[in-house]
């Protein structure tokens, strides 16, 4: 007789983390600092702050025990949220259709719930929401079998400075830092290229302290949240904007909850699906629903989305990154024009960073980037790392010499994608699908980078060979 | 202000569908067929049936539209518990500790999910238990804010024969079937091979059909459920296990419900904990299961846990497979002894096909399955294909030449890894995690049958030389 049973989000997740990235004690280590340092960062520069972040690991009681505290000066998280926040699986604030690092309301419960079963401790959270006076603290665990936060402590106490505002997280938990420390490190390098903007500083268990300085006071311009475009429709994300519209009319739905739709698109898709755009909304049937979806796809005069909402870093800033971090004797950047997939805009941004301090290898140092997150792990299975070899060793394709590089050479080659949809081929965000028209734009961007690169080995070359006659 | 909210499993997976394998059109059409028809497997070779199913995709309606149709001798579905196992995520019979192809209780869900969001229609459910005389159907949709099952329409009516038992699926979606045809055909051949004591029929939209014949009668032994060992638990695994527990000491506990415990161990491990043998289950607070279950970890005397609740294919029921849909001159096979990977025990079995009717190509065709499921995508994020790989191009390796074979060459090369908990890297199963110790079973026996090879194909080349004088 079979045994039927339903799991709740916590259960399903915490039977199996090594698809969040939580499989052993060391990618533990190293996703717990990810997931706390994305969140801290979400809370800041996408609300035009400069982030000052401070991470600690320290060890705690037992031997391989540790623990981790992030703290940040972002927006805070109001008292009513935290619980939830912290305590519930599939519980977020970036549910809404806007480019941020954080998506699926997952992260920093997976750290709790591994930090539980480990070492049995609760996530202690300290939070001051920008405009409040008080600092707001709990201590958090997770029921598993129900998906609800248990409180263990909570309480509130006057904030020392008014002005003050930000969240620190503190977990407890078992992690190999012998095996984790190099990924670690790797990981605030390639931070701090991105996010050049951030004051970043790092206490490892060894007690060495990292600071990585504010190399520039310039922020990307924020994302904004923005609609969802027809391209990306289908039938039952048209039930959800129905449910939720003020439109009395399915035109006005069209228009007012739609991007890229205007008065006359809204008659012709209407006109295409064979309703009348009078017709209110909510009394819409399944059948029609599925019309107006075809429409979308068949009627060839919808604008692709644009891309202004999106939040790319900036040529400047990508190659203030490069510079501080890697200290190249040549450097370039390239922000490209929206492209589109499957209804979401989305920005390829590449940068190229050459000789100086970078140390001569037999292949490229490929530096991913997803929304300004980095990926360190599952190289070959990203698009970047397909298209970089491509481009490096297909025989229809150009080569590196075409350029004039030979390896071994001191190259560093960026790639970052920014969308409201990056396709992450897992909850762990390490790597990207291969999308042909993500692939298309990271080439496109690499080449274009190349040439540059070619003209400046090209002249230096030439200066050589003056100087020595 | 930021928009706080929690979101159902259902929306969770509709929202990322991506990482399930339904990122569009082609992908879709392949994992709904795989979905169904790896149901249908453990409804039937789990449970000692010799499995026969038949898989029909027809054009439905309008352009790109397909109706899916799996149906199976198996166990079938009790009625009670249809809704919920087609209508809401993570619903499952398969949480047990058995080694099933069915683990995450998401992946007919999926296919639900997809086929309501592009074509509005939901899945048709026939199914008679064993034992049962009735047909039960039913029309399910998903409620995808609240996770539950909508009935369209429910029902029953006497079975035809009192001997049919089954379950008979049908999902309405839309399809690339000229993009996904090839992959679907690769997945039917590359079933045949791992269950070639299964009957498959296999009609196409295109009006072809595939009728792979029942190879054999043979079954492998079917899997267990099984205990958990000391070395897969943690603390919030042992609270779940406190919560459901009979026993009325932690002594019998730990005897009673892990396997490989038995007094002495038990005494040893409570010692070294500085628990009472004598404490009720429930009574024993956090810390304590924190020291049992660093006890668990540091205890050296606990026997690895054993393998024989798995369900190895085994050698002979390999080589029929390779031989009947490949028609291979050679062919040969191993099961290798179970191994351990964190409190799970996991068998890696191998096989290898030469020549015959197989094509030289320039590497070896490499055939991945894990619990009998096979993987077709994803093949260079792969164990097995770094094993091969590593074989093939290392410089401090053996190479190929070494086992006489020289590319291109007409060689295919199986992996299938068995186990109660597979490390798959994603919820579409497509690949495994390069876990060391499945990657030293995996070249293990792949070194073991490569010897083979070369023994036979010496033996092939003297006896060439020797008729040639
Ligand atoms: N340091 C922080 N400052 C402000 N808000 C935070 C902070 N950390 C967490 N939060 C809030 O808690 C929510 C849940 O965080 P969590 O990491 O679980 O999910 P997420 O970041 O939304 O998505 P993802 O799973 O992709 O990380 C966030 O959406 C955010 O609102
Ligand atoms: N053809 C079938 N015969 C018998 N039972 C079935 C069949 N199809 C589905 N089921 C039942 O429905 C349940 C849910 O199926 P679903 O595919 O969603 O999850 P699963 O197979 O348990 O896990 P996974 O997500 O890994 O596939 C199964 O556990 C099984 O009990
Ligand atoms: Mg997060
Ligand atoms: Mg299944």
């Amino acid at each position: 007789v079979a045994e039927f049973k339903g799991i709740s989000p916590a259960q399903f997740f915490y039977k199996n983390k090594q698809l969040a990235g939580f499989q052993n004690r060391v990618r533990a280590l190293y996703q717990t600092i990810r997931e706390l340092v994305e969140n801290a960062l979400d809370a800041t520069d996408t609300h035009m702050i400069l982030p000052t972040i401070k991470v600690d690991i320290t060890p705690d009681g037992e031997d391989g025990v540790f623990r981790i505290t992030v703290e940040d000066n972002g927006i805070g998280i109001p008292p009513e949220h935290i619980p939830n926040a912290f305590g519930r699986v599939l519980y977020s604030s970036k549910y809404v259709l806007r480019q941020t690092r954080g998506t699926f309301g997952l992260g920093v419960k997976m750290a709790v719930l591994y930090a539980q079963s480990e070492t049995g401790s609760p996530v202690e959270v300290y939070s001051t929401p920008i405009g409040r006076k008080r600092v707001f603290h709990y201590k958090i665990k997770i029921d598993i079998e129900k998906n609800v936060p248990i409180i263990l402590e909570e309480g509130s106490y006057p904030s020392g400075d008014a002005r003050w505002h930000g969240t620190r997280v503190s977990i407890r938990l078992t992690g190999d830092w012998g095996r984790a420390k190099n990924k670690i490190y790797e990981y605030f390098k390639r931070t701090a290229i991105i996010v050049p903007y951030s004051e970043i500083v790092f206490s490892d268990p060894e007690g060495n302290i990292f600071y990585f300085e504010r190399a520039t006071t310039k922020l990307p311009r924020p994302p904004r949240v923005t609609k969802p475009h027809p391209h990306g429709a289908d039938i039952e994300l048209i039930n959800d904007m129905i449910k939720n519209t003020k439109a009395r009319t399915i035109k006005d739905f069209l228009i007012k909850e739609f991007q890229s739709i205007g008065e006359v698109t809204a008659r012709k898709i209407l006109e295409l699906a064979g309703i009348k755009p009078s017709t209110p909304p909510k009394s819409l049937k399944t059948h029609q629903i599925e019309r107006l979806v075809r429409a979308f796809r068949s009627f060839k005069g919808i604008r692709p989305p644009r891309g202004d909402h999106l939040s790319p870093i900036g040529e400047d800033i990508i190659k203030i990154g490069l510079k501080a971090i890697l200290k190249p004797e040549y450097v370039d950047a390239v922000t490209r024009r929206p492209a589109v997939h499957e209804g979401h805009a989305f920005i390829v941004e590449a940068g190229i960073a050459y000789g100086g301090a970078i140390k001569s290898s037999d292949t490229p140092l490929l530096l991913r980037y997803a929304n300004k997150i980095p990926l360190l792990y599952d190289e070959t299975a990203d698009v970047s790392y397909k298209v970089l070899w491509k481009i490096s060793t297909s025989k229809d394709r150009l080569d590196w010499s075409q350029y004039e590089v030979s390896f071994p050479a001191p190259i560093a080659v960026l790639v970052h994608i920014c969308s409201t949809k990056i396709p992450y081929k897992g909850v762990g965000k390490e790597s990207i699908a291969d999308v042909p028209e993500i692939e298309r734009e990271i080439e496109a961007a690499l080449r274009h980078l190349l040439r540059g690169l070619k003209r400046y080995l090209l002249k230096k070359k030439k200066e050589m060979e003056e100087s020595s006659r």
